[in-house]
């Protein structure tokens, strides 16, 4: 007969790490050095803190490299260090706001890669800010997914350092994987102009982006689901978690921005009782309410606070700098929301200057989500599928034959990603139709410059 | 400060659907049906039971379907019913052996859809054909992963019938879905000559493949891992679990195919007391073991028994039956091992015949892994690297202007999947070595094909 086990979530993405990220020690290389990147700058974006990152890979020989990433960020308390680190599935963002990390596993997953093929511990050093500071030396017990705690020391912190310090090795492939980490630092500084990166690599090279500014924008704000495509486990785990024993003080004190006149016209127009209590209703009432809910248009889309885009003047400026392009048209579209998750749209289209005409099936394709550079898997990636279904002609642009590029940055609150190692994004209809929005509009724009362009060359032959 | 917490397996993969292929209705719809009947067809192949499944899909409207997948497998033991239906990371497919189920989930998620887009319950009916068949309803506590059993029934089984009947509602699409479910069956069918399928959907069509065989495949028997490739962690458990005193000991009965010979010239080679005690080995020693027994060439290569590949005579039929080409090269390579799990590459080149000319973008390239069809994602699949890769000029094959086809068979005790929706497989140089030669043999057949027919017409013209 057949033999039944459980597994732990650990062990899981022990087995099948490639669906993590871990494809071959080349991809490691680039999704290790991505997820501590992105835990330092969450750590500091997160509270305002003018990003101070550091990361040293050095080549300790036989294909294990040793990887050292250094924060100026919140630091992580004493006693949440070895589930943060050892703990797969455990974290502190699976609130509703925008930032890098959300599946509560890309630091473990590096970390459990060093482990299995390097035999390392991890050693992190961290500090709030307070009087003490903290290291750990960690494993990670797999089959259990607990923390095993080697050594733990703590000591004065005179200089109230505040930051984190992650270091351990790993069988890695940096020579194939340079190219792909190098162009990962430079576009993430593009969109970071307030943050310092430095980048030290193991031939000792070292990649300097400065900040050229300290202001920084609004951290995003945690908030409750928005109503549109929130489903029913959604629906009935915050039933079970509210106080509230009327259906309208329900809707009205759990979405996002969604008050007692806006619950009240809701109820009356799906014909549910507003006194009804949520802990009581029918399997067909709730079924009716979340259905009914997703296409209210009443419900006031999500504001911006949870969200923060690039913004309009640094994309294009970003832009500019690289590619020095003869026109480029931004746009950002309003807050939308899939499965009650609002996100954002922004998206450019740059014409001409140092953009290359490339084949069909090669495009200039830059894509962002949470201000993470995407730089594999282009054609599974939504923004393609988009792209394809866009009839150019109607603007003037000829992809194969006209020096064009494109940008889109997803910001959400949980981006629909396809795969754990964040390579691509999903099929979403909404995130979809954003995009294709997103980018006629820009294309229209270009169409223009082309057309005035023509114009002006005709009127100066004459 | 950070509000930090840990979540369950079933919690990640309901806030992530998108990375278990639950992007949306229209995936969602394929993604259930291809997990139900994957299901189906492990529990019959792996007792030589000769498969019947049954598939109806039912609209009820307001895009909410109802699914029945009804087969005469093995049965699922009265205990575990409510775990293999309603954990996540629980099943009985966490051995070495090929099977199309391998991460304890792909059931789990389908249910778990239907209960947060349809408020489902899933019913389960089974009996391993024993005086008893029973029946559950249950739902998943998706945040502390584990069954809720809402009924369940014991009745008596007079016709001793063995099997399972899995049924439940969900949100999907049918409409948009239908080109790659019909696909999905037809495909499937093809490489089980020997399965009675029959598929009805909700147009009331009916989709019948009977078996033209009673012959079936010897079913894949579990082995132990391969030395080639298996990692720290991987020895380390075997060593925690064993009670060998011995490194001797410990090589020689752990192994696929290593016993006291092979285990005592390996030691040797490498420097490690045959005697020492593996479980006071040290750390260095053991990465010494673990990274000297990759590159370790005396050892045998895995045998195929683990395995269950399709077959010369069964691919090339299937190919013939389908496309009529003027030619088929098939080629079945030796077993080899990736992370010690044992894998073979089956390949198949097809010219002419019905195959159509494709434009470069689009080649027609049929993949499978351990039998599945894989439909999405072709870009991104290893196969796609590989065949972008060789220079088919050399075997005088030019793929934009003949007629081409080709056919991939991964099969493995653990096929190295990109993502959880199993869409198509990873990057792993092992694999693609092996994908690489067997395509290269079928291209070495097509051209020697190509050159005698041309030869053949050179003569007919004199
Ligand atoms: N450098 C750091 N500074 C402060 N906190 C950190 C740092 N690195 C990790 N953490 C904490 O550890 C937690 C777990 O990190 P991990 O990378 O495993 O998951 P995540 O970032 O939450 O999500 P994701 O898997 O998407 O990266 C984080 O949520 C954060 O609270
Ligand atoms: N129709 C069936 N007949 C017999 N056993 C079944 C059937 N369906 C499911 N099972 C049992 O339930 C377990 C869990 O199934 P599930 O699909 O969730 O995971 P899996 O098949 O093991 O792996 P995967 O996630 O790759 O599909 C299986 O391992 C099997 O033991
Ligand atoms: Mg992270
Ligand atoms: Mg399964």
């Amino acid at each position: 007969g057949e033999k039944f086990k459980a597994i732990s979530a650990a062990d899981f993405f022990y087995k099948n790490k490639e669906i993590a990220g871990f494809d071959n020690p080349v991809r490691a290389t680039y999704t290790i050095m991505r997820e501590l990147v992105e835990n330092a700058l969450d750590a500091c974006e997160q509270y305002s803190i003018l990003p101070e990152v550091r990361v040293k890979l050095i080549d300790e020989g036989n294909s294990i490299y040793k990887l050292k990433v250094e924060d100026n960020g919140i630091g992580v308390p004493y006693e949440q260090v070895p589930y943060a680190f050892a703990q797969i599935l455990f974290g502190s963002k699976y609130t509703l706001r925008q930032s890098r990390g959300i599946f509560g596993l890309g630091g473990k997953m590096a970390i459990l890669y060093g482990q299995i093929t390097a035999h390392s511990t991890v050693r992190v050093t961290s500090s709030t800010g307070g009087f003490e500071k903290y290291s750990y030396e960690l494993n990670i017990n797999i089959q259990e997914n607990r923390p095993v705690i080697r050594r733990k020391e703590v000591g004065p912190n005179p200089g109230r350092w505040r930051g984190t310090t992650v270091q351990f090795s790993f069988e890695g492939d940096y020579v194939r994987a340079k190219p792909k980490v190098v162009e990962y630092f430079k576009q993430t500084s593009i969109l970071l102009p307030y943050a310092n990166i430095l980048f030290v690599d193991p031939d000792g090279v070292l990649y300097r982006f400065d900040r050229v500014t300290d202001v920084m924008p609004k951290p995003a704000e945690e908030v409750q689901p928005h109503p549109h495509g929130i489903d029913v486990e959604g629906v009935q785990r915050m039933i079970n978690a509210s106080r509230s024993s009327t259906m309208l003080d329900f809707m009205a004190n759990n979405f996002h921005r969604v008050g007692v006149a806006t619950a009240l016209n809701f109820l009356k127009s799906i014909k549910i009782d507003p006194q009804a209590n949520p802990k009581t209703l029918q399997s067909r009432e709730l079924l009716t309410v979340v259905s009914r809910m997703k296409e209210y248009d009443e419900f006031q889309p999500p504001d911006a606070q949870c969200l923060s885009p690039i913004g309009m003047e640094l994309l294009k400026a970003g832009i500019m700098r690289e590619f020095r392009p003869e026109f480029v048209a931004v746009t950002q579209r309003g807050a939308s929301a899939y499965s009650g998750y609002p996100f954002i749209v922004e998206a450019a289209i740059a014409y001409g200057g140092e953009i290359p005409i490339t084949p069909p099936d090669e495009m200039s394709v830059f894509r962002y989500a949470n201000k993470i550079p995407l730089l594999y898997d282009l054609h599974s990636d939504v923004a393609m599928k988009v792209i394809k279904k866009i009839n150019w002609q109607r603007y003037r642009l000829d992809l194969s034959t006209m020096p064009i590029a494109f940008f889109i940055h997803i910001c959400a609150t949980k981006v629909p990603y396809k795969t754990v190692g964040k390579e691509y994004i999903a099929d979403r209809p909404e995130v979809e139709y954003e995009i294709e929005w997103a980018l006629k509009t820009c294309a229209r724009e270009v169409k223009m410059h082309l057309t005035r362009k023509e114009k002006a060359s005709i009127v100066q032959r004459r």
